[in-house]
């Protein structure tokens, strides 16, 4: 399932409706210290399900929604979408035959949560189900290095590190 | 299960193995079970020796030298699992200059089968990239994206990034 | 003793408030204990409010963000209790451009009382050094050391060195 | 107290002797990934008096002597000698009034250890004590700030940080 497109609303830094193309082979993104770069790892991982708060930098689930800035409110919810296509049907059933497969999660301040898929209301586990076996699942941990985890790996202990083989398994 | 971890630590070894020369330039490493004898608790050591020095563990390896070994067993494993996006943030941020080259050209490499998101600061690492993304806050606390191109003869050029290392 | 602690905070909390803002060009930052009423076990809180930011955890801050805020505290610290020598092992690792510039100038300004020895891979660190050593491993396991001078005018041009970011 | 000469034999990566002249102001010390930069970190701090193996990235002491490489045998010795000049007169008593001090510190593969002061032999203490309250004492922990030290003190917690404010106090 190649990952095609990731739209933010909302999410942490991102006051405003961002899109991002993600084309074949290598995409670098950039800016400065504090400039948002991170926060797009966040909201990839967030989208596919995680429901750990530490692990988005958080404190509580509530941190991802638009905290507000100098000059500009809290907003009143986070959304954010992943487009991925399907043309190799490696999607799990019931959605292996559809072309596209668009991820779709919001938070809002009063603490509802909602999970699309194409449009259509699922739930967490859905979500979390889709990716499991492809290796970008949020608990595989492999795939998605997020910044400082390098130097974790290096300090782990042995046990720890264990658990890498096995997410591999 | 015993058996399944025991062949993907093999797997994974014989990558990682074949993975850290490329990136080092020489030199060798391997994975080592802490308790061979007990599968279902060992845990996994890694053993190194970078090109000309001597075999050692990887406690007294320098800050680049420790992410260079990380980076060849999480790209062991992907190379063993590998699925269809890869992110990586940052993970070029303690190399120098030769290491960040390796490194870059095996992203390149293996970009052929999976997506790679590369979140960096380093020049070289962004050479590498066909498509460049910008993040700025303007307005702070706000972030806006730009996207600039690389690869494609309709390249548009965008606002200077922060390409600054 | 409780009160030293006490005191001890305070004094380094007013310094901490002075060189966030000169780090981050504006802003605002402060030292928050987590018992106030009880000194003896009090851990130390750090809030922080990056410039047009809205106030918050350092959790939630960038990876640079932080090692900028960290940086800060150490000052800080040593502003109050300045000793001979200070040496930085790649502190400016994850810094973006700006922020390694105004890094630079506070260590120059304090370099005034006490010698700095900074360990770096950036460049424009490097430039704001009087003296530079490059070391270098020509024979693999073994660390050789080359000095350049820059302040004087009998500068000695050593050989090239990995001056890569 | 300041710092004139920083001279390592034997000690680490640094099989010969080697010097560096520390000048006023700002001393930039660059080359490539594992070099050797860090490893002269280990020697100021380890000549000053460093009991802890895991601070120098060992795990016994022993780890600190030249251990050999491809070509090279391991040496029989690790020796650091740390240069000061005292003309503010500011190192404790019995040391007040010398102009220079020159800290030596040896290990040997046996196991025996040698620490000297200009030349006269003298006992680990003697050198940890003619540092403490200078502010560079290995134990004050913010002069010299190591390889990933500022992670740590970004990630600590609250009750890890008071130390911080503790060893300033
Ligand atoms: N819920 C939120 N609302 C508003 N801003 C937020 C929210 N959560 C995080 N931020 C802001 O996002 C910024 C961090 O962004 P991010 O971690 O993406 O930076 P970065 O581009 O990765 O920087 P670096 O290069 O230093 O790693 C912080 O300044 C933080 O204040
Ligand atoms: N006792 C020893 N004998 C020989 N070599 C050693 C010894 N202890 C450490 N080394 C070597 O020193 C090297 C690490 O040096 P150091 O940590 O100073 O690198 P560095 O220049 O700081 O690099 P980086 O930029 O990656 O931080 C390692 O390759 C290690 O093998
Ligand atoms: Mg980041
Ligand atoms: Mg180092």
């Amino acid at each position: 399932m190649k990952l095609r497109r990731i739209d933010i609303f909302g999410f942490k830094s991102f006051r405003e409706r961002t899109a991002l193309d993600v084309s074949d082979g290598v995409t670098a993104v950039v800016g400065p210290n504090g400039c948002g770069k991170s926060n797009i790892v966040d909201a990839i991982r967030w989208a596919m399900g995680s429901q750990s708060p530490k692990d988005l930098r958080g404190r509580a689930m509530e941190d991802v929604i638009f905290g507000g800035s100098e000059r500009n409110r809290p907003a009143g919810y986070a959304e954010v979408n992943l487009v991925f296509s399907n043309e190799l049907r490696t999607a799990p059933a019931p959605w292996r035959e559809l072309p596209e497969l668009r991820v779709t999660r919001r938070l809002f301040r009063t603490g509802d949560s909602e999970y699309e898929l194409n449009g259509q209301r699922v739930r967490l586990r859905d979500v979390q189900e889709l990716f499991l076996g492809t290796g970008v699942s949020v608990q595989d941990g492999y795939s998605i290095i997020e910044q400082g985890r390098v130097g974790f790996i290096v300090s782990a202990r042995p046990e720890e590190r264990r658990a890498l083989i096995e997410e591999a398994a | 299960s015993r058996d399944l971890f025991a062949s993907t630590f093999e797997e994974v070894d014989t990558r990682f193995r074949a993975f850290f020369p490329r990136l080092f330039r020489g030199g060798r490493a391997r994975l080592e079970l802490t308790q061979p004898d007990n599968l279902l608790e060992s845990g996994v050591e890694i053993v190194v020796q970078p090109p000309g020095k001597r075999l050692q563990s990887m406690t007294l390896l320098s800050g680049g030298e420790k992410a260079l070994t990380a980076v060849a067993l999480i790209f062991a494993i992907f190379d063993l699992r590998p699925s269809p996006f890869s992110v990586l943030d940052e993970v070029d941020a303690p190399l120098d200059e030769g290491n960040v080259g390796r490194f870059a050209d095996l992203v390149v490499e293996m970009s052929s089968h999976s997506q790679f998101i590369l979140i960096t600061h380093n020049k070289r690492t962004m050479e590498a990239a066909g498509t460049l993304y910008g993040v700025t806050m303007e307005e702070p606390g706000v972030s806006k994206v730009v996207g600039v191109r690389f690869d494609h003869a309709d390249a548009e050029s965008g606002p200077e990034v922060d390409a600054d290392r």
